[in-house]
């Protein structure tokens, strides 16, 4: 897709973007690249829309990394996919399908200011970099600041915490911008895919509190035959859940936001590993952990292809 | 070196608290070293069996690990120098930059 661009190893925000220049050069009948906005230092909030081009009305899919400064993997995955779904639209008749019936809406790095950061100063940067008027501590957790049960339980109110939900929901330019573009697409965008490391799970709604979703049977389904598909690959095996019981409970987060906006199918991965490498996750191990989630992400793709 | 070298000597170590109050000694204990968790992410989610990984800097761990000791807390160290696990994770970059 871009000759020379190394998918197998992890790269700058300054290299992220040239490539999607070049990839927004080089394949304009795949792909379309376009800025929702500024992050809070002033850097483009860029979107991929990947699919084919039509006339013809088409649903979207709005796929994310990179919320977590530190979470390199996401965004490797986010490329990887581009990467995979250009290399293999003539030859995949599954991924022709996706491409041709779908729009693909992809956020290669969320967090721009705090991935950056986390390439020149701090590696383990989680948080964006906004100033705090009354404390010397930067930044909110880009996961806690979304307009859904804002700052209740498992979030911080205070400044200096990694969790801290900033001084109001959606107070975070960058959370602000993405909100707004998915509030205009609700009716279009069907599923909401957010990439974050690590813990090798799938989670699905609630984050915040202990319920059922009321489509939990369709997207229970899908969660079991991404994680099978995710497994077939080289047998990692990842839980999947609703977040609140399977990882822990949490406000204000982008999924849970995504699905009471009316998107029907909110997932977030937590890539690999389990801890032994964690957010250092080696180069080695990008080729794997992407391929094995491409099975996965495909797999629901064409769960919502299919009527459930 | 990456990082100005500011991570030679970390460790990112995992417990798993074996009691109510274990974790109420580590939670305080972490608040006091401003240990950096890597998960869960927040104290608050840390109670009796929660797998907790936490990175604790070169002149913390001199304190931190003896009381895990002498508090009889079992940890597993995940990784014993962190600066050299970023230099390998990156490490074609590394050589590229060097070069």
């Amino acid at each position: 897709s871009v000759p020379g661009y190394n998918y197998e190893v992890y790269h700058s925000l300054k290299e992220i973007q040239n490539w999607m220049y070049q990839l927004n050069k080089t394949h304009s009948d795949l792909i379309h690249m376009f800025s929702i906005g500024k992050s809070y230092e002033g850097r483009p909030l860029f979107v991929l829309k990947l699919g084919k081009r039509s006339r013809r009305y088409k649903r979207a899919v709005w796929i994310d990394c990179g919320i977590h400064a530190r979470e390199w993997i996401g965004p490797a995955f986010c490329q990887w996919f581009v990467k995979e779904a250009i290399k293999t639209y003539q030859s995949d008749p599954a991924m022709r399908r996706m491409l041709n019936q779908l729009y693909f809406y992809i956020m290669p790095v969320f967090n721009v200011d705090g991935y950056h950061f986390s390439w020149t100063d701090d590696r383990f940067w989680r948080k964006t970099r906004s100033k705090n008027s009354k404390f010397r501590c930067h930044g909110v957790d880009a996961n806690r600041n979304w307009k859904v049960k804002w700052c209740d339980e498992g979030a911080s109110f205070h400044p200096c915490d990694d969790t801290y939900c900033g001084p109001f929901p959606e107070s975070e330019p960058e959370v602000k911008a993405v909100a707004h573009f998915l509030r205009k697409r609700r009716k279009q965008i069907k599923a909401y895919l957010s990439f974050h490391a690590y813990a090798q799970m799938l989670l699905y709604p609630y984050s915040y509190k202990y319920a059922t979703i009321p489509n939990f049977t369709c997207v229970e389904s899908a969660a079991y035959k991404a994680v099978n598909a995710l497994q077939s690959a080289y047998g990692i095996r990842y839980r999947y859940g609703p977040a609140s019981s399977t990882l822990y409970v949490s406000s204000g987060s982008s999924m849970d936001w995504a699905y009471k906006n009316g998107i029907p199918y909110a997932f977030a991965f937590e890539l690999r590993d389990t801890g032994h490498f964690g957010f250092l996750l080696p180069e080695a191990l990008i080729k794997p952990t992407c391929t094995e989630t491409m099975l996965a992400v495909k797999n629901i793709t064409m769960h919502l292809l299919k009527k459930c | 070196y990456l990082y100005n070298n500011r991570y030679a000597g970390d460790k990112v170590i995992r417990l798993v608290p074996g009691s109510d109050k274990e974790t109420q000694a580590l939670k305080s204990v972490f608040h006091q070293l401003k240990v950096d968790l890597w998960q869960p992410s927040s104290l608050s989610y840390i109670s009796e069996g929660t797998v907790t990984d936490l990175r604790v800097p070169r002149n913390s761990s001199r304190v931190l690990l003896p009381y895990l000791q002498q508090a009889n807390i079992q940890y597993t160290i995940l990784i014993s120098d962190l600066q050299q696990v970023i230099e390998k994770q990156t490490g074609l970059r590394s050589s590229r930059n060097r070069r």
